[in-house]
């Protein structure tokens, strides 16, 4: 979801 | 996954892996009954390296990576969490505790007040963030606050009489790591659908902006093969 994708950085 | 991210963590890496690699040169040097001539200088002069930014980058990562155990995403990046968070806290504890390393911390120089900078990221993050959660403010607060983080460093850099060659290296790499993200940023934007985090991408570029004189003091130094110097 949303929320994953973005937290998939350093 | 893409190169220019997976170069930005690389580097990033390296930039940990050269202060952990110059404070185990400060620590190996005194333990020699005779210290040798690059012992006595790296003894003498100051490591160069600012605490307070070792500090902010402990608390940038203690605030950034909450998930780590919620939320899994891969093996590397739960790797890459756990050695940024295990290196910057034991940075921190060497330069604070460490009887050897403590001593070529120079905390007369070292003096900016990072309290200032922690208060105003906070409360920003309280204003502006995606989601008024504990979680989403805390990681946008390590956002603003990774922006300027470098400041003590670069203040006390200015103070350095010679900067040696592993701490520019270090800012160096630590600044390098932020540019490639924003190219990562881009590439994604271009890739993938929605792909839109303004507050990542600003703050990205506040921090690598900060860099911009050190960059060109840093390019040059090494173009005319000079020592690095940075003007008060």
């Amino acid at each position: 979801d949303e929320e994953q994708v973005m937290k998939d950085e350093l | 996954m893409n190169i220019f991210r997976l170069a930005g963590d690389m580097t990033h890496l390296m930039s940990v892996l050269v202060l952990l690699l110059k404070i185990h040169t400060i620590k190996s040097c005194a333990g020699k009954s005779y210290p040798c001539s690059l012992c006595f200088i790296l003894l003498e002069s100051s490591s160069g390296i600012s605490l307070k930014t070792q500090e902010l980058y402990a608390l940038v990562f203690a605030t950034r990576y909450l998930d780590i155990f919620t939320d899994f995403i891969s093996v590397y990046n739960t790797i890459m969490k756990l050695i940024f968070l295990g290196s910057s806290f034991s940075i921190v504890w060497y330069i604070r505790r460490h009887k050897i390393v403590r001593r070529s911390y120079d905390k007369d120089q070292d003096t900016f007040r990072h309290f200032f900078l922690v208060l105003p990221c906070l409360l920003l993050a309280l204003i502006i963030n995606e989601k008024f959660t504990f979680k989403e403010v805390l990681w946008t607060f390590s956002l603003y606050l990774e922006a300027v983080a470098i400041l003590p460093q670069l203040i006390l850099l200015q103070r350095t009489r010679n900067i040696d060659n592993l701490t520019g290296q270090y800012v160096f790499l630590l600044g390098a790591y932020r540019a490639l993200y924003i190219l990562n940023w881009i590439y994604r934007y271009f890739t993938e659908p929605h792909y839109v985090h303004w507050i990542t991408w600003i703050s990205g570029l506040v921090q690598t902006l900060l860099y911009a004189d050190f960059f060109y003091y840093y390019f040059s130094s090494l173009k005319n093969n000079v020592k690095l110097k940075l003007p008060a």
